[in-house]
């Protein structure tokens, strides 16, 4: 695992982090559901909560869904490509890439080629946003690349010992993470047969 | 665009061409070398850190170029070549996050390693 320079996190008395969605995205409650996930995957292993709010402007992070130059001087590209970025505490910022294939849930292994993840995506740039940088550590969240078609969501040892370094652990102990809905993706199925999991 | 499930992707959205596979074909491209392609390969590696920024890339596989193929392939746990291989290639050409693996030439990716003890330097010499 590895921090950002400066080593940012959020100030210590900020434990309950708000976010919001761009007004702009209409999104579903199933995808707003998602998020949900994806931030309650990081609570459940430190002193942080997260909860939704309606106020983009005043939330603590802001998600948005954009498509190509979107002003902040990270421009996305297309399908696949960058995914997606999120910036370091306390910006708050988090940009996905409007034009890649968004899966909410469901078997991805018939999924055409360009499908991404949701939550896998959303559990990763949330690491960013509470002060991760990337990790070499291939089975770790915070791993820069994935393969499309691909679920990986449950966060890896480097994962939690480099978020507990920032901010210590859930003070109920480490609680199990929201569960999954769907099967098993590829990926998943493949690493479980070899115990590489 | 944001599917409940897979199948309820159109067909016609299912493009796989991404900017990044023109890489595919520096394949083999060694140091010395000049190719079309190559300043386009730098952009890359200058957006996820492993180049220093430059007005102008050029297409010659240089020293730069072979140092920072060799710092991205230790980051991910590849041969350390510093060559255009299969496995360099493919791991180029996979969606990614945004954020660059080193930043202010300073960050690294080992497990453990907090930020700014990093066995990632740029060399650079000032003119």
């Amino acid at each position: 695992y590895s921090f950002f320079p400066g080593r940012p996190t959020w100030p210590s008395h900020r434990r309950h982090l708000t976010y919001a969605f761009a007004p702009e995205n209409p999104l579903s409650d199933e995808v707003k559901g998602v998020f949900a996930r994806a931030f309650a995957r990081w609570a459940a292993v430190t002193p942080l909560t997260f909860s939704p709010v309606e106020s983009f402007r005043t939330a603590d992070i802001r998600i948005g869904f954009y498509a190509g130059d979107h002003g902040d001087g990270e421009p996305f590209d297309g399908v696949l490509g960058t995914l997606a970025h999120a910036f370091s505490p306390p910006s708050g910022h988090f940009h996905l890439d409007g034009d890649e294939s968004w899966v909410v849930s469901g078997d991805l292994r018939s999924a055409p080629m360009a499908a991404i993840d949701l939550e896998s995506v959303a559990v990763h740039e949330i690491g960013h946003l509470l002060g991760l940088g990337h990790s070499s550590v291939e089975e770790s969240i915070m791993f820069p690349t994935i393969t499309s078609r691909t679920r990986k969501v449950d966060l890896a040892a480097d994962d939690i010992n480099g978020i507990q370094e920032l901010y210590g652990g859930n003070p109920d102990g480490n609680l199990t993470p929201p569960s999954t809905p769907s099967p098993p993706s590829v990926q998943e199925r493949d690493m479980s047969r070899n115990g590489a999991a | 665009h944001i599917f409940p499930n897979v199948s309820s992707i159109p067909s016609w959205l299912n493009k796989t061409n991404c900017a990044w596979n023109q890489f595919q074909k520096l394949k083999g491209c060694r140091p010395g070398d000049r190719l079309n392609g190559l300043s386009n390969l730098k952009t890359y590696l200058k957006q996820f850190g492993y180049i220093p920024p430059s007005p102008n890339f050029t297409d010659l596989f240089d020293p730069l170029l072979q140092s920072a193929l060799q710092t991205y392939q230790t980051n991910f746990n590849l041969n350390v070549t510093g060559l255009l291989d299969d496995q360099t290639l493919a791991q180029i050409q996979l969606p990614r996050c945004g954020i660059p693996d080193i930043i202010n030439n300073s960050s690294s990716m080992n497990s453990g390693k907090p930020t700014g003890h990093s066995a990632t330097h740029f060399h650079s010499v000032s003119h």
